[in-house]
């Protein structure tokens, strides 16, 4: 079957053919093909390039390119491996697809360590866990006095921290998870399961067989 | 739940940074 999809996508930056994206991640060619419609309609929201920028990210999770988030900010730098200040379609299937219903539990609780890791230095610190429930805060109606803050952050370190060396290493955050598996739900997005049938379109023009 | 009975991470993971769920609002 010819593609009825337009042949432009051949040169956009960064765009990997879905077969090999397919091949490396829990999605189907036509899974990966839904998810090109969906990085096309983010990629040009603010700048039409092909590339997904933080702006574009921020718009798409707020609605409001100015709001800027600790976490929209780390979820951009984990998306954007090669660290070029864009997120191109190859890094946003594979993030992605640690997100699918499918994909190891292991993958999702590595991804969630790095997210902590604010400094990248392999440990999820006690400064480091105090700025990010500073920021939900920030963000949030929710308020809490600092002596609220510090006793939310020194308990969860105790629970997590069990050689209380004051660092979280990913052996512990392991371990804490699988005590408190609602803390990578958010890992998990069951639309992508559905993604064909968001974007159905597409699915119509696909170039192969899954 | 009283939040200051809630875990950290658990907080944290109610950030509507982290819901990747809003990419795929029409």
């Amino acid at each position: 079957m010819g593609c009825l999809c337009s042949k432009n996508t051949k040169w956009t930056p960064g765009y990997e053919e879905p077969t090999i994206l397919a091949a490396e991640t829990p999605f189907t060619v036509s899974e990966v093909e839904a998810l090109y419609e969906l990085f096309k309609k983010l990629s040009s929201s603010i700048i039409d390039d092909g590339l997904i920028h933080k702006e574009e990210l921020q718009l798409a999770l707020f609605k409001n390119k100015n709001n800027r988030n600790l976490f929209a900010d780390r979820i951009f730098d984990l998306f954007d491996v090669k660290r070029n200040g864009v997120i191109e379609f190859g890094e946003f299937v594979r993030s992605l697809s640690v997100f699918h219903p499918n994909a190891p539990v292991a993958d999702k609780i590595a991804f969630a360590f790095r997210l902590y890791d604010l400094r990248n230095t392999g440990f999820i610190e006690r400064e480091e866990l105090k700025e990010m429930v500073l920021a939900l805060l920030h963000e949030s109606d929710l308020i809490l006095s600092d002596d609220d803050v510090e006793m939310i952050v020194d308990k969860s370190f105790k629970e997590a921290d069990t050689t209380g060396d004051g660092r979280i290493d990913p052996e512990e955050w392991k371990e804490f998870v699988s005590k408190n598996p609602s803390l990578i739900k958010n890992m998990t997005l069951p639309y992508l399961k559905d993604i064909t049938l968001a974007f159905p379109s597409f699915v119509v023009s696909s170039e192969v067989e899954d | 739940a009283n939040p200051v009975s809630m875990n950290a991470f658990e907080l944290i993971s109610k950030s509507q940074g982290l819901n990747l769920s809003s990419l795929f609002e029409k």
